[in-house]
């Protein structure tokens, strides 16, 4: 089973959006995927128009009160199923990323899952705090929005750093699948002007050939609660930027 | 001294680019006014230009190094000062917020500038964790940026519902200033519906009348690293919206 980390340290890049519509591209390319919502705020959730907090998941299986395996919803596809945070009260999140944080919890969670899916993604929330420690020390890859707008060029050095050291002091196996521009616009001179940066500063094959363009499509289907790939019964062209995506991703991961 | 912390549990809504702006207008009427980066990723100093890393700051003051008299920066307007996160090792950043959240670290802080400054503002990283909790339990108010999308509008009732319960539990003065609507697109529908829904959901009061439109402009000033009002001899018609935010502010801090 492969674990894909989805973290920046930048907030509000694409975490969750790509998570979703990278994880229903795999789904759609035969692999049974797990969308897993390590985030307090569980946008997945409402990206996929499951009610607020209607559902048990992370919060009720650190508690004890349910099963891993009981909690796991299924979505449209039947090869794509989401274990959401679950009903995190937001005065006690601490508390939550306490709980999640502690040694060996979300390793053991992963390991119940190791026979039911081929390909979990994990939808951190942003920065570099002991969540996304967490989640890297237990992830077998990791893969890094990079919006394309120039604050956020800046934070991916930094989770560079984080990913070398915990490969190097905690998880030899931790991969870099690359880095997958979101958000570009080539309207917009400061945003050409990252991708320009970003293209000359990492060695080739850090960053993927895949680019999510920024597109007012994304915002409709998270009103409508939907993912881009669902939306519609002709899905919008920029669909197809998720399935190159994951055949992006799957390259790296060996597992064609 | 007002302590106005600047938070939202959504990433990327205009945090930074909001204290940054806010702050110059605040020291632009006269108030001696601090920023305060609580957010390990640094970027309120990459938007005025600051090398990266390059000062002390927080993170120098919690480990002893350094007085936090001493570390103050000067800008540009000499009412205006900033105290940047400081050299943080982005591979323990868990450490850092560890240590900044101890119990009385922060209040410590701030109790020792009590009589250089008229207002603090408290740039949060994104989430409603230990870090954003501590800055309620040590501020005088609170300002949250809500973008103008619909993901970022059912995080807002998460910040409130934690902002009640630090007034409840730890911080019986803490008030809300309001909500301020980010990144409005009003040729954009999904941006248009999101902030209807704000105004028709809110009572009255609770949104404040300035509204930051999505612009360019900012990608531009982040890259030139100078924030908006500095950027020209003439500002941009945009940099009159934080003259008015301000005003707004100050409306609500009964400091005029
Ligand atoms: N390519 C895109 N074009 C336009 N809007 C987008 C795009 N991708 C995501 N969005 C929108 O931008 C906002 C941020 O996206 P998203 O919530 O996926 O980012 P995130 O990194 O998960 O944020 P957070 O740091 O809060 O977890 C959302 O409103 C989303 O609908
Ligand atoms: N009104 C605006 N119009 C267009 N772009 C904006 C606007 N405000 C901020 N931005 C840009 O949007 C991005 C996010 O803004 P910013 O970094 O201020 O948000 P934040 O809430 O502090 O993010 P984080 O959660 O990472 O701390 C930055 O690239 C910034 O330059
Ligand atoms: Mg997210
Ligand atoms: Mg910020």
């Amino acid at each position: 089973m492969h674990v894909i980390c989805v973290a920046s340290q930048k907030g509000g890049v694409g975490k969750t959006t790509i998570s979703l519509n990278l994880g229903l591209a795999l789904a759609r390319a035969g692999h049974r995927t797990l969308l897993m919502e390590l985030d307090a705020q569980g946008s997945l959730c409402l990206s996929l128009g499951l009610p607020d907090r209607a559902r048990p998941g992370i919060a009720e299986v650190l508690t004890g009160a349910e099963h891993i395996g009981n909690v796991l919803l299924r979505t449209r596809d039947p090869q794509l199923h989401v274990l959401s945070v679950g009903r995190v009260d937001p005065t006690t999140v601490a508390g939550f990323e306490e709980a999640l944080t502690r040694t060996g919890m979300l390793t053991g969670m992963l390991g119940k899952l190791e026979s039911e899916f081929d390909i979990v993604l994990l939808d951190c929330p942003a920065g570099l705090g002991k969540v996304t420690s967490r989640a890297l020390e237990a992830a077998t890859h990791v893969l890094s929005p990079l919006q394309a707008e120039p604050l956020a060029l800046r934070s991916v050095g930094q989770l560079l750093a984080l990913v070398d050291r915990i490969r190097a002091e905690k998880n030899p196996r931790l991969t870099l699948i690359g880095i997958v521009l979101s958000m570009f616009d080539r309207q917009t001179p400061a945003s050409l002007e990252v991708a320009e940066t970003l293209w000359t500063r990492f060695p080739g094959g850090i960053i993927l050939d895949s680019v999510i363009p920024r597109d007012e499509v994304f915002l409709e289907a998270s009103l409508r609660g939907s993912p881009l790939l669902l939306m519609q019964k002709r899905p919008p062209p920029l669909a197809r930027v998720f399935d190159q995506l994951a055949n992006d991703v799957l390259d790296r991961l060996d597992t064609q």
